[in-house]
């Protein structure tokens, strides 16, 4: 899976 | 937001803080990596960029600004308050080796071919290797003051918890980052050499010395 992104992350 | 992210964010924080009070207090900056902080600044300033086009929360928000903030703290105070301690002379990594593959990876491999992404991409995959102009630097005079590596073992540790939160993440709510767990393992790989140096050295009350 391509995934997808991590918006919350520091 | 579970224990491995939480720990991993504080374990960031305090290496960020411990670089600072180390300069602070010891008025110099001797042994440190003017370039890494650098690209340290230029990590934070490309990937918070949403702090002006999305709110997540408060939590995230007031870290991002103290890690922004205390990045170009670090850099005053190397290029500017203390610049006669700085030791550009052992500080000859040659970032544009670094620079030049990240931004060629992150306009081919990206999320979405946006502006904001391909700038969020850039400072993930320069993020894992910000660190290489210090490590250079220490391998280089072949040795480090124990504070510098307590620094170094923080923002190790910070990547390598960062690990666990994403299987934590892919197990518990499904959620899977590519991009930044490949980087967020090359990040962590980069310093296992630095662990081994500092538990079998460092925590044993020496100072981390290479040998010649």
């Amino acid at each position: 899976p391509n995934g997808k992104k991590m918006k919350d992350e520091l | 937001m579970n224990i491995f992210r939480l720990t991993g964010d504080l374990s960031h924080l305090a290496a960020i803080i411990i670089l600072l009070l180390k300069i602070w207090k010891t008025r110099s900056c001797a042994g440190i990596s003017g370039k890494s902080q650098i690209l340290f600044a230029l990590v934070f300033t490309t990937r918070y960029l949403d702090l002006f086009s999305s709110f997540i929360s408060l939590y995230n928000t007031v870290m991002k600004v103290i890690y922004i903030m205390c990045a170009y703290a670090t850099v005053y105070l190397i290029y500017g308050k203390f610049k006669a301690t700085y030791d550009g002379n052992h500080d000859t990594f040659r970032v544009e080796f670094l620079l030049i593959p990240v931004v060629l990876l992150a306009v081919l491999i990206n999320h979405a071919f946006a502006p904001m992404e391909i700038l969020w991409t850039f400072s993930i995959y320069l993020e894992s290797v910000a660190i290489l102009p210090q490590l250079f630097m220490i391998s280089k005079t072949g040795e480090a003051e124990t504070i510098t590596t307590h620094y170094l073992f923080f923002l190790g540790l910070y990547r390598t918890l960062y690990l666990f939160n994403w299987i934590w993440r892919f197990y518990f709510e499904g959620f899977f980052d590519l991009i930044a767990v490949v980087a967020g393992l090359v990040q962590t790989i980069l310093y296992c050499d630095f662990f081994y140096l500092y538990i079998t050295k460092v925590l044993k009350g020496k100072k981390l010395s290479l040998p010649a």
